[in-house]
């Protein structure tokens, strides 16, 4: 619903990483893994 | 020109082992020249091209196939003795071999061999032959075993650069996400303390607005 | 058991090859046995042990350089006709072997050998290992080039793998940084919009103060 999209817009960037809480190695290969191929 | 020297054995005298040389130019099926020695004499003729064709009809075989046969008897030497028959007339110089099959033999080909006059040379330049083959092989041998050591040294050298190639690779991708990580929480430090100003501006302007 | 067979050209008959045969158990200064054959007959002899500690007394020689000597002279081959004088008598059966030098030679060594009974025999035995040498250097020749292959498919095999690493490193670092990039732009424009927001409220804020 348009509410927890603004909430998700607001909390977490468009590659599902966050904001607000600090990443570790898992997060962030896990944000990586669901990016799709930069080139 | 090509050469090759075989054991066999003569159905007349089995317990002494013969020699037999067989040399030819570009192909067996050409002609060859037989040399048959026991140590002590030594016989030599020719088969020409001809009569091998010839021979090839007589036996009713296509003649690649009979020059095959000629090659299995006359020249590969291992396991002559169990397929083929080899029959020498000393007094009449006929040298004929015949292919043994399970219960049947038959002719596969036959010359007349004359006495060398100098067995002595015909013997030297047979021992010559072979003393030099052996020189070639072991210098081939000496030459492929530096090869393969050489191959061993280049394997085992990229080998070496493959591992550390893996490793290296590990510890990029590793120090790449320390350094991102690292990176990417100075940045979300940064949006928090923002976050928490701008909350409290705002709570600022709400109280001061609820004053007025 | 080890065997060596050299061609050797006597000084009483330099223009006949002769073959000379060298054969001794474990090591070649424990004694030997000398074959000497011209293909027609042959000779052999003995020299033991003691006689080849007697011969390096004799020429004053440490007996190790003594057998190296030997080694050179008799079974080496290669070069023993520039550096090496064989003197044969067959009335007699004197055979002696010098080394020569600059502008002299001294007598190396020297056997009795007594002439072959059953020459043929002794040249069909030398025959049979001369094929024999020649069928186990084929052999090993055959066995060395396999190898050959085998390492020349290791290696490259290995070498693409090691190139494929070298690329997917470069690939994977590429990679890595190009979505760290990305992700990082996020939190930066995130932070250029708060720092937006914060002075458009900062603004209002003022203004507000500035009207009451």
């Amino acid at each position: 619903c348009p509410s927890t999209k603004q909430h998700f817009a607001h909390e977490y960037d468009c590659y599902g990483d966050s904001y607000f809480v600090d990443t570790d190695l898992d997060q962030l290969k896990e944000v990586f893994s669901g990016m799709k191929s930069p080139s | 020109m090509y050469r090759k020297v075989s054991r066999i054995c003569l159905a007349s005298e089995p317990n002494i082992t013969h020699f037999l040389q067989v040399s030819w130019e570009k192909a067996l099926g050409s002609g060859f020249v037989i040399m048959l020695t026991d140590g002590h004499s030594a016989w030599t003729g020719t088969v020409s091209e001809s009569e091998i064709s010839q021979e090839a009809d007589d036996i009713a075989m296509e003649k690649e196939k009979y020059v095959d046969e000629l090659r299995k008897a006359l020249v590969s030497g291992a396991g002559a003795a169990d397929m083929y028959k080899f029959i020498f007339s000393k007094e009449s110089g006929h040298f004929s071999f015949d292919k043994e099959l399970k219960d049947v033999s038959f002719r596969l080909g036959s010359v007349t061999l004359d006495k060398v006059a100098n067995t002595a040379e015909v013997i030297r330049e047979l021992i010559g032959y072979c003393l030099d083959t052996i020189s070639e092989n072991e210098a081939k041998n000496e030459h492929l075993l530096k090869e393969n050591e050489r191959l061993l040294r280049d394997w085992s050298d990229v080998q070496g650069r493959f591992e550390k190639c893996v490793s290296s690779k590990e510890a990029l991708e590793t120090d790449l996400y320390k350094r991102f990580i690292l990176v990417l929480n100075e940045k979300k430090a940064k949006i928090r303390s923002l976050h928490k100003l701008l909350s409290e501006v705002q709570e600022l302007e709400k109280n001061a607005e609820c004053g007025r």
